[in-house]
């Protein structure tokens, strides 16, 4: 473990504890994309169906417990909760998800370390979580004005990935140079999409105005 | 392995 992966996993999960502060204390998620949050759910659960086979640290299995039981609650909030549900933009939030998820899983069947079940789809969710995010910016570009939490939510969601980039260069050149191509290109392409984003976001910072992304 | 140090990541 190094400070920048903790402070990149404390940033993710920052931002899921924004969110779901937002969703509980507003009893709202206007301008949250449920298909963005219905695809973390798939990448978490295909990332650690080693939970239970394979113990690496009591921070490990206690992080991807909260983060499994927080994305997963969010949905749920997002589906069945009564009064949060008829806040849900749905037609707005009309980014067809699948089409990011199937060539996701035909990518990660093709290009993998190990051609086992465990493998694939560890690779499939890290090539789901690099465009996981796209149904949100669209989503953010079709709401007219974005609620604060909000956009913190979306920036710190970016800023964990572009932390952990920082942890994969340190961990390159402190433990003999291991390559990893996979998380390491997949991460470049998830935080290459925030760029925009965090253009608009920082300008709207300075300029201490509403958070606006151009259509 | 190297196969167990890149999986220590959430």
């Amino acid at each position: 473990m190094n400070v920048f992966r903790l402070a990149g996993d404390m940033t993710h999960l920052l931002s899921i504890i924004i969110l779901l502060l937002k969703i509980r204390a507003t009893k709202s998620c206007t301008g949250i994309s449920l298909k963005t949050q219905e695809l973390y759910v798939i990448v978490f659960l295909t990332r650690y169906l080693d939970l239970f086979t394979k113990y690496i640290s009591f921070y490990n299995t206690t992080m991807k417990l909260v983060f499994l039981g927080t994305s997963i609650s969010i949905v749920w909030y997002m589906r069945y909760h009564k009064v949060v549900k008829q806040t849900y933009n749905k037609d707005q939030d009309t980014f067809r998800h699948y089409f990011l998820a199937i060539p996701c899983f035909l990518l990660a069947l093709l290009i993998h370390h190990e051609f086992t079940v465990i493998e694939v789809l560890w690779t499939f969710s890290i090539y789901l979580e690099a465009v996981a995010i796209l149904p949100q910016l669209v989503l953010l570009q079709r709401s007219r004005n974005i609620d604060n939490l909000t956009g913190n939510y979306v920036f710190l969601l970016g800023a964990y990935r572009a932390l952990y980039l920082v942890n994969w260069v340190y961990r390159y050149f402190t433990e003999n140079h291991l390559v990893r191509w996979i998380p390491w290109l997949s991460g470049l392409v998830q935080t290459t999409l925030y760029a925009d984003f965090f253009y608009y976001y920082i300008k709207s910072w300075k300029n201490n105005e509403k958070l606006q992304l151009p259509a | 392995s190297e196969e167990e140090a890149t999986k220590d990541e959430l």
